[in-house]
């Protein structure tokens, strides 16, 4: 640690929390971002009554080497980063994906004419993990 | 998503993807379905018709859908206020068993008049419900006829109807008209209050054809209305001339397809890990939830605290 202290860092922190951070979180890893849209965008606001505006989020970043528990991925996302580094490149390496899904209920109206509400399955991502 | 490929669905039912038979060859051959399968889902063709490479396709090319009554609607975005909070997501302390409800307006009426038949004005409609759109996954829990009336009588009125509902078979190889399979008769009687909606659970009614995959229900409801409560002795009289609009046949179903969302699931996985005291009372949930009961215990638990 004296070394260090020697060396002169190649960026002098102003203020040395901020420093320290960046290896406590480092940029751009692997999270959650928002995302909202309406239906209006994509035009099926004329047969999708509610809601009216959707998040469905998204998952981007890198991940992380040595994943660990942070992301909750099994031991095979670092077996597959050793198999990335050490012995075929060509496999790619572990993705940033949803982790874990939230429903959405929507109304609409069907081309009879009749009205359905159905709950639908793992349509807002609200977790990320690497595997 | 990869850990459900193995699970599409190919066989007789919709499954997982469904695409109109014209977009399906346009697909690339990893979402195409067999022939055959019907339209399932509202929210998936569009999806797909979103990510075949023929994306940009006009939506003003689809088939202009049929606009339900304003009154249906009405009633729909309630229900969905009820059920789902602001961002659309399924209310967590809902304890209902459903996943879908649709609901249905009669096709076809006819309206006539027994003026000989009974005290009072009596209505007759004749309702035909196409309900090809339930799909063989989505399992009736209740059945309702959804009245909604728009009527001169004063507002917390009581009124008496006297109501016969015949489910009638079309034997179409005989050419003979319609002949009445079954009947129920009963009595309703309510307070006409600000939202005039009267819903009549018809379960037990339509069970056995909903069973057997009838598609099409065709029903008559015979009613007599009158002022008055029976049961509180005041005298029934003057008959009213509810003008009661066709009802809709709202249908409570349980969703088992992988795409809907299924609570208990989602349950289930909390309880592996609760992160909050467990709930007291007993799964066993009637479809509607049981709000009264949750009252009284809400109540006692908190006199308890």
């Amino acid at each position: 640690r004296d070394e260090n202290l020697k060396e002169a860092p190649a960026t002098p922190p102003h203020n040395l929390s901020e420093y320290f951070k960046q290896f406590l979180f480092p940029q751009n890893e692997c999270e959650l971002h928002n995302f909202r849209l309406s239906f209006s965008q994509l035009k099926w606001d004329r047969w999708i009554i509610a809601p009216h505006r959707y998040s469905p989020q998204y998952c981007k970043g890198d991940c992380p080497r040595v994943v660990g528990h942070r992301y909750g991925s099994p031991v095979h996302t670092m077996v597959q980063n050793i198999i990335y580094e050490k012995l075929d490149s060509s496999v790619p390496k572990p993705s940033c994906v949803p982790a874990e899904y939230r429903p959405l209920s929507v109304l609409t109206i069907e081309p009879d004419g009749s009205i359905v509400y159905k709950e639908y399955e793992d349509m807002i991502a609200t977790k990320c993990t690497c595997r | 998503s990869p850990h459900s490929r193995g699970h599409v669905v190919f066989d007789k039912s919709p499954g997982l993807f469904v695409a109109p038979e014209d977009t399906a060859i346009e697909l690339n051959p990893l979402l195409r379905l067999p022939k055959g399968l019907r339209r399932g889902y509202a929210l998936l063709p569009p999806l797909l018709k979103v990510l075949s490479d023929r994306g940009h396709q006009n939506w003003e090319s689809e088939a202009p859908r049929l606009q339900p009554h304003s009154r249906a609607l009405r009633y729909m975005k309630r229900l969905y206020k009820m059920s789902a909070t602001k961002e659309g997501i399924p209310k967590a302390n809902k304890s209902h068993l459903y996943n879908t409800v649709r609901l249905f307006t009669p096709c076809s009426e006819c309206k006539h008049r027994h003026k000989d038949l009974l005290k009072g004005d009596v209505h007759s409609v004749d309702l035909l419900f196409n309900l090809d759109r339930v799909t063989a996954l989505e399992h009736l829990l209740k059945s309702v006829l959804l009245y909604s009336f728009d009527t001169s009588v004063p507002i917390s009125s009581s009124i008496t109807c006297m109501c016969h509902l015949f489910i009638k078979e079309h034997d179409f190889s005989s050419q003979v008209c319609p002949s009445i399979s079954h009947s129920v008769a009963f009595s309703l009687h309510f307070e006409v209050r600000k939202r005039k909606w009267v819903e009549i659970d018809v379960t037990s009614f339509l069970q056995p054809l909903i069973a057997t995959n009838r598609r099409n229900i065709h029903m008559a409801v015979n009613f007599t209305c009158l002022m008055g409560d029976p049961q509180q002795n005041t005298k029934l009289e003057n008959p009213i001339n509810v003008a009661l609009v066709p009802p809709s046949l709202l249908l409570y179903l349980n969703d088992t397809s992988e795409q809907a969302y299924h609570r208990w699931n989602s349950l289930r996985h909390r309880r592996k890990n609760p992160v909050r005291p467990r709930q007291r009372n007993s799964l066993r949930i009637d479809p509607m939830g049981d709000k009264g009961k949750e009252n009284s215990q809400g109540k006692r638990a908190s006199r308890r605290r």
